[in-house]
């Protein structure tokens, strides 16, 4: 554990904790994308599998535990909580989120460092969550306002993958062997579909309320 | 090495 890692847990922590405030206190989920709210669902749910198989650290299934719960929850929130569910900008979510799901299967069936059955769900997870938010950005181009909290949420989300790509860099120099070509790519990808988010972040700020 | 071991993040 290196303080990149470290900082981008808790980054990704707090991008949670911000989306449950806001789901929680204000009962508004608008602005936010229920279909990528599903797809780190599946991503949560292909990738901890190994919570059974393998113990890593207290901290490891800690966090697993509350990612899994905490995606799980924001996605009954916002399709069965009356309140949050009325502020679901439905028809400006319309991203057909289950076309991203097919490649990323056959993605990771055919490239993946280990044929097992937990492996190419670890790498399908991978892949999915590398691609996971491009509902969220095309529902933020959509919507143009968008409010502090969501603003805030994607900018947390921006900075976890941002540190993890330090920390890969401090592990590779670090750590004997540390090479992962597909977290990496898959990571990378994930990282510059993100840096598009940002820039519509600061045009919100900089250039008042609405993204042109 | 141990199989799943490498998967030590988040």
């Amino acid at each position: 554990m290196n303080i990149f890692r470290l900082a981008g847990d808790m980054t990704h922590l707090a991008s949670v904790l911000v989306l449950l405030l806001k789901i929680h206190t204000i009962k508004s989920c608008a602005g936010v994308s229920l279909r990528t709210q599903e797809l780190y669902a599946i991503v949560f749910a292909t990738r901890y599998l190994d919570i059974f198989t393998s113990f890593v650290s207290v901290y490891n299934t800690f966090m697993k535990l509350v990612f899994l719960g905490s995606s799980f929850s924001i996605v009954w929130y916002m399709r069965y909580h009356k309140a949050v569910h009325r502020t679901y900008d439905r028809e400006q979510d319309t991203f057909r989120h289950w076309f991203l799901v097919l490649p990323c299967l056959v993605l990771a069936l055919l490239i993946h460092e280990k044929f097992t059955f937990l492996e190419v769900l670890w790498t399908f997870s991978l892949y999915l969550e590398a691609v996971a938010i491009l509902p969220q950005l095309v529902l933020l181009q959509r919507t143009r306002n968008i409010d502090n909290l969501t603003g805030q949420y994607i900018f947390l989300l921006g900075g976890y993958r941002g540190l993890y790509i330090l920390n890969w860099i401090y592990r590779y120099f670090t750590e004997p062997h540390f090479v992962h070509w597909i977290t990496w790519i898959a990571g990378l990808v994930q990282t510059l579909l993100y840096a598009d988010f940002f820039y519509y972040y600061f045009l919100r700020f900089i250039g008042g309320r609405g993204v042109e | 090495h141990d199989e799943y071991h490498e998967h030590d993040e988040l």
